[in-house]
């Protein structure tokens, strides 16, 4: 998946950073200082629909293949992520107690139309 | 999610002007990291740790080799540090405790506990942990956990049995201290006795735990 450049309007991951003290966080969370949130956006039209994220089973051939011949509304097809990848934290809990979790799919890595 | 008259921007809808998108932004990842935290909003904290202890407990975590677990069951594992609050502590005996939450659909596997020993008698130390149990008319009992010989000074990581800690409803986790000289070590003690731990500042005692979501063959032990 591509990520978007300023004038992109097909569907591609728009790289975004949260920074906990933009959230007031950052006296609970101790590490990271922030993370990559990522998101998708952009434009699906219907011959991007089904790829890359659900075009590797025989379900979603056949659904491109009705999509191809009786093409559906543009606003079925969404831009969304295909794959994620975990984000470590370090946090303190309600009792102070620092906690260190494996927090998964927190990170938007790949986007596709569905 | 779609708005009333609006279509998702990820779905061909008109794009969200800058500071809407950013507020939408970061309204998400609060409630991303709260949701998969299990946590109904940001913890309040009462009793904040010193920064000092922080680094220190996180130093000596460092490098720690992480145990032989599957790939898989990584990302549904949590490392607690628990920082000890001591009520009483003597050359001989103290008493540490801990305060807890860990979910109750966690399993404790592994747990240890940290001390920073000082110089209180000569010679090997034999160390014996006790778990109090609640106070029942008047009483308090007591399980002895586990018994270690500290011949070194400084930072000792003093493994616990991890069924001995659970089952703890309230939170709370007393653990009491008793160190005796070993036996055969005939040294004997001169002038006022020192404290046995440092309890304060970047020494103070911590408790390592490492849960994980479920227990891997317990439904298997069960069918047994």
């Amino acid at each position: 998946t591509p990520t978007c450049e300023p004038a992109t309007p097909l569907c591609c991951r728009r790289d975004h950073y949260v920074d906990f003290q933009e959230l007031g966080w950052q006296d609970w969370i101790l590490q990271p200082e922030g993370y990559q949130l990522n998101y998708c956006s952009g434009q699906c039209p219907p011959h991007l629909a089904g790829s890359p994220g659900i075009a590797a089973s025989f379900h979603s051939a056949v659904f491109s293949l009705l999509k191809a011949n009786n093409p559906w509304p543009a606003s079925t097809s969404c831009c969304v992520p295909t794959a994620r990848r975990p984000l470590s934290l370090l946090y303190l809990d309600h009792n102070g107690n620092v906690v260190k979790t494996d927090v998964p799919d927190m990170v938007v890595e790949a986007c596709g139309c569905s | 999610t779609p708005r009333a008259g609006r279509q998702c921007p990820a779905c061909g809808g008109p794009t969200l002007e800058l500071e809407s998108q950013r507020e939408l932004l970061l309204h998400l990842a609060k409630r991303s990291i709260l949701d998969k935290l299990h946590l109904s909003q940001r913890p309040t904290l009462n009793r904040p740790v010193s920064r000092a202890a922080l680094r220190t407990a996180l130093q000596r975590l460092h490098g720690v080799p992480q145990g032989a677990l599957p790939e898989d069951n990584r990302e549904q594992e949590c490392e607690i540090i628990s920082f000890a609050e001591t009520d009483s502590t003597s050359a001989y005996s103290s008493l540490l405790t801990f305060h807890l939450s860990t979910p109750r659909s966690h399993h404790l596997y592994h747990a240890r506990l940290w001390l920073h020993m000082l110089p209180t008698l000569p010679g090997t130390l034999c160390l014996r942990i006790f778990r109090w149990g609640p106070r029942r008319r008047h009483q308090r009992s007591r399980t002895l956990l586990a018994e270690h010989h500290i011949t070194n000074l400084g930072w000792h990581a003093l493994t616990l049995p991890s069924s001995g800690l659970r089952g703890e409803k309230s939170g709370v986790l007393k653990l009491q201290l008793d160190c005796r000289p070993l036996e055969g070590n005939n040294s004997t003690v001169t002038g006022q006795p020192r404290r046995l731990l440092d309890t304060a500042g970047h020494q103070q005692p911590f408790l390592e735990l490492k849960i994980r979501a479920n227990e891997p063959g317990a439904g298997r032990a069960r069918r047994r």
